[in-house]
């Protein structure tokens, strides 16, 4: 997914903007039914992002909501002809979490991953505390071996772009936050 | 440090 285009996001729009990035390369890759027409004078991926952001109910203030992101996206791909997309979400408030070589399918031309992130401060081994924060979407550009390269769609003011970075899992750990401390059965440290 | 709290995939039909 190395020829993704990078649209910067804007407030509090991280999700469709990580999402019209890995979709527009869907677009650009066998799937054309999924880029918007081309007006003249118009900026098409701006305008994939402006559906997702329909589709999707993100509010500039608020951000998106965890339960919203698999169903509009799921409406969206039909809307625009693709019956048979899947869309499944794992982790943090879902049923399943997943170890990481599940990312090992996005080497797949037809496969590609949205990494929903938060920031924590570990405290002790496998003990972690839970920072404020609305958290963060990014997608990934490539997987191998616990080293993945992603794609920030950060603030253009900000640090958006590529970032390579090594990831850890580490089973069974200790969360606290505002309303106490929970187990979780997986995390993903990074240096 | 940051972690990865989760992870949204999306598998396109295959192409021909």
């Amino acid at each position: 997914k190395y020829t993704m285009p990078d649209l910067d996001q804007e407030e509090n729009t991280c999700f469709p903007a990580a999402a019209s990035n890995i979709i527009y390369w869907f677009g650009e890759n066998g799937y054309p039914n999924l880029l918007p027409a081309l007006v003249t004078g118009e900026n098409r991926h701006r305008r994939l992002f402006t559906k997702l952001l329909v589709h999707c109910n993100v509010s500039y203030r608020l951000g998106t909501k965890f339960e919203v992101m698999t169903t509009g996206l799921k409406n969206f791909f039909k809307e625009q002809g693709y019956n048979d997309v899947k869309v499944s979400y794992r982790g943090f408030g879902g049923a399943v979490f997943t170890g990481p070589e599940w990312f090992e399918k996005n080497g797949q031309d037809n496969v590609g991953f949205i990494l929903c992130i938060d920031y924590v401060k570990k405290t002790g081994e496998r003990e972690y505390s839970a920072a404020e924060s609305l958290g963060h979407c990014i997608s990934l550009l490539t997987y191998s071996d616990n080293v993945a390269v992603i794609l920030d769609p950060a603030h253009t003011a900000d640090e958006r772009g590529r970032y390579t970075f090594r990831f850890q899992p580490v089973r069974n750990v200790r969360l606290t936050d505002s309303n106490g401390t929970y187990p979780l059965p997986l995390v993903y440290e990074l240096p | 440090a940051a972690i990865l709290t989760g992870a949204i995939c999306i598998e396109m039909p295959p192409l021909a």
